[in-house]
């Protein structure tokens, strides 16, 4: 089956959608195919991805919910090759509405291993997270065989960085015994800002080798393509957002193909 | 009593955090009296106030769910005039822990209201809300007179406006008939930069005068004064992002004077 990737960090605004939208098309770039699960409310990952958010019959809420055909949940984008399962506001009453539902952390888990999910034939699955640890990410923590977490250049990033490790191994002790790091990478990254570069060094030393080699520079044309609904290797594909995100797909894939 | 301010935005890193900081340093400035409430897990208002992580025995968990008293949780900064209620993860399980309380989302509201705050004499608060329209940010709009909206100039925060103000009318309409706007006001804007010259466009042609005149530069200096646990008034007085924030802070208090 696919390598499924939960990209989490509760830190709100510090480049999840955009690494999960931008990782997935460079991935899909270099011949792999890709799903990626929009699991926040805010439904953003959708949108980058050109679902307009009046044309979300079926959405992820119904994914984990209800018994749904694939087809109907499951929307081409685009690019050929990256699909998309959408979100909409519906998801935020899940901690709510699952209370009483016993699995209710294996939900994701249990959709995207069911047989119908075969045909598809994807190579990498891309869970875009909403920024908390609710019961949304800790699925994605469940169902995910590891997690990629986007890093933030800034110092309240950094702070909350050893609470999210510290809920990847509760979920790795009580749910999923397999799930490790997949990576940390620097997002939104100033080479000529101090901030940055402390950050940097600090991640480095005390993460060591799972931080990323490729950083993502801070660059506008990252921030206009979801305006457009294109991931910047579309819209701008020689920019430097584009480069690094085409970078970070080669690197990642390198490991799991090492692996 | 006091003026009761929600800094809300369910959109990550719009910058909630640091106008909360910022703003409530500005109104001490002028001769205001400020308690700001830390209502996120993460706990960044209270780090960015100098309240080391352990030493926060006493949070806003706290002043939700026991009788604690209010010397113990209610703390003083390095900053005359200006006091916080700490935050811890601790907070994270409230909106599971709370279900069977009945007056789980008066919770705040009650707790502000409570006799042995009249002895603070508080001009204003300001609750930090967390990046989610989780049951602490109805707890948030509940409690307060007003939502000061933080609006990243980017096309994703645009987005979110739209679920954001019906989530707003819908606490008018079920808990709390008299909240309003206090305004919307624009973060991280950068004029040479098309994208924040759209945003604010877009902004002040459907929301009108609830934008505020004044906007929040991009600077980089306001990012650093976390780190050095003090507001950016301190950190820098003179820097372009400190300027800012005390414009707001005169503009947001002449528009409850005149009121
Ligand atoms: N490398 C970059 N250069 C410039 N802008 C960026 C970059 N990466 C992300 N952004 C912008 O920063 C903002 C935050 O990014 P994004 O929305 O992807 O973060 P997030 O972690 O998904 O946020 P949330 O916590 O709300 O889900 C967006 O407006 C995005 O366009
Ligand atoms: N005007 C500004 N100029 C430069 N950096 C800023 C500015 N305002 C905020 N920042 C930085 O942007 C990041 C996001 O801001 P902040 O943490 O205040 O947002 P938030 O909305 O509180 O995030 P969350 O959704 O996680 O609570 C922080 O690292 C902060 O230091
Ligand atoms: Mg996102
Ligand atoms: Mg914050």
């Amino acid at each position: 089956g696919p390598k499924i990737i939960a990209v989490a960090n509760q830190k709100g605004g510090v480049g999840k959608t955009t690494t999960a939208i931008n990782l997935a098309a460079g991935l899909v770039e270099i011949g792999k195919r890709v799903l990626v699960v929009d699991l926040d409310p805010q439904g953003n990952a959708s949108t980058g991805l050109g679902i307009e958010p009046d044309d979300r019959e079926y959405t992820t809420y119904d994914l984990l919910v209800d018994e749904v055909d694939l087809h109907d949940v499951i929307r081409q984008t685009a690019i050929d090759g990256l699909c998309i399962v959408p979100a909409t506001v519906d998801l935020s009453s899940a901690d709510i509405e699952l209370i009483s539902n016993e699995k209710r952390s294996f939900l994701l888990h249990d959709a995207l291993r069911q047989t119908a999910m075969d045909a598809y034939h994807w190579d990498y699955v891309l869970i875009d997270c909403p920024p908390s640890l609710n019961l949304l990410t800790v699925n994605a923590m469940i169902a995910a065989h590891s997690v990629l977490i986007p890093l933030q250049s800034e110092f309240f990033a950094l702070e909350g960085l050893s609470q999210l490790m510290l809920t990847i191994r509760e979920v790795r002790q009580t749910a999923n015994p397999t799930l490790r790091i997949e990576g940390v990478v620097l997002t939104m990254f100033d080479a000529r800002n101090n901030l940055s570069q402390q950050v940097e060094q600090d991640a480095r030393d005390n993460l060591g080798d799972i931080v990323f080699r490729t950083k993502i520079p801070r660059n506008v044309r990252v921030s206009e393509a979801p305006s457009f609904a294109q991931p910047v290797l579309s819209y701008d594909a020689a920019s430097k957002g584009a480069e690094a995100y085409r970078q970070l797909a080669a690197e990642l894939d390198d490991n799991n193909t090492k692996a």
